[in-house]
């Protein structure tokens, strides 16, 4: 469903010049499977997580979700694309902050002709899942690091999405919680098919997947089974 | 240097209701120590860090820092305190997104009455220290979670402070990274005698100092050694 082929990104930086940042990313991920990514900070994850998921484009190379070239595609057919597949933690939440915890996990549902109070039922279900249905209506300013990123994990989950790209979703949580989520999204792979894609830096979180891509300096340098060690 | 004496803090929240977040917080830390705080996802470590960095004041109790009860300091001589002794690295970064990494950096020196020349060199070499030199003229939004982080952390030691409070300095930070960052805190420490005191959810990072604090639902359940498993 997902696939790479030799994807470069650059981005412009001052005086007109051009950083080169992601080279010949070539993978394929197929539904049902459940990978990790990991490498160093600055590395090029984020940046092949976007293009993943449809918000940013390459600079060249080829894209394709779901069999349809997305570097094709027009602003509003990847909208589209992906509020109908796609369930995005981002790696810094990228929650509306004048809106509550309850508003926020039910803004991918908006998307689906789904009556209120069953957009309402399956944002509480997923916020009792991350253990804050206490918590519907504070404001994410009102919220501490770790319930923000909570927050954001109960959005890409409300949708019942096809595949979830997550950027470092247990970052800011304490290892009890990054375990238990884990155990959902595992769930979720196991039992429900989800292809899950998720970037992490925690060898420990990168367990819970089947699959594991290392990149470094914008190239992937591994691409196989999780070692256990 | 640090001495808290039955902190509690509650939060408004809507309908004119209140929320306890802290709980009777009482521990002194002194010149030297490098203590670790740990707790779950909203347990009130921020919050108590918040208290501790002078960025907020607790609903009860009293606090000194360096023998002054700050709790009767004036938003701008908690401004002089803060500036003259504290380096705060923040959960969220907090950088200055329209100004350059660099300038970011040299933010906290510029109350020092140091000249430019000065400012900068100490900027570079903090940047240097945490592998970002080729970046100083980077926007934050050019930057990745990593980077902002490494930035973060460049700006509160850039000002060499006597009292370093860092939350979750290490959350978006791959394992050699983290490491490479807290071998060199411990270096301050003992060789220089820096007081920290950290918040960190990864049980390998609070290895490196020598007091761990636990918080849960905004009370002190252990403190102590750090144990080492
Ligand atoms: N401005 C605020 N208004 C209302 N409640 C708040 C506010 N700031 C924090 N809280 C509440 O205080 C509690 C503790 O928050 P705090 O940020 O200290 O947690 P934490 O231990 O740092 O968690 P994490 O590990 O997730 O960062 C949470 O329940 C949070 O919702
Ligand atoms: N908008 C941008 N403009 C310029 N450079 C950018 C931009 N976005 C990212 N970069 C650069 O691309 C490189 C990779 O960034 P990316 O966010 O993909 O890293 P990452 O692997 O996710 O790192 P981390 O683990 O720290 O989150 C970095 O050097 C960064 O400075
Ligand atoms: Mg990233
Ligand atoms: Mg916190």
């Amino acid at each position: 469903i997902i696939s790479m082929d030799k994807i470069c990104k650059s981005f412009p930086v001052e005086m007109g010049g051009e950083q080169q940042v992601l080279f010949d990313i070539t993978f394929d991920v197929n539904q049902g499977e459940f990978v990790s990514i990991m490498g160093p900070s600055g590395s090029g994850k984020s940046t092949c997580m976007n293009i993943i998921g449809a918000l940013d484009t390459p600079t060249s190379g080829t894209y394709k979700l779901y069999g349809r070239d997305v570097t094709h595609l027009s602003p509003d057919e990847l909208a589209v694309v992906r509020n109908e597949y796609i369930g995005f933690v981002f790696q810094q939440f990228n929650l509306l902050s004048k809106r509550s915890v309850l508003d926020n996990v039910m803004l991918p549902l908006m998307y689906r002709g789904l009556p209120m109070e069953e957009r309402i039922r399956r944002a509480r279900e997923m916020l009792k899942r991350v253990g804050l249905e206490n918590f519907e209506s504070y404001l994410p300013t009102q919220l501490s690091g770790g319930m923000k990123q909570r927050v954001a994990i109960a959005r890409a989950l409300a949708g019942d999405p096809k595949l979830i790209l997550a950027d470092e979703p247990t970052g800011a949580l304490d290892s009890k919680m990054g375990n238990e989520i884990l155990s959902f999204f595992k769930k979720l792979n196991e039992e429900m098919g989800i292809t899950i894609v998720m970037i992490t830096h925690e060898f420990e979180i990168a367990q819970y997947s089947n699959r594991l891509i290392h990149i470094y300096d914008g190239r992937i340098t591994y691409d196989g089974k999780v070692p256990k060690d």
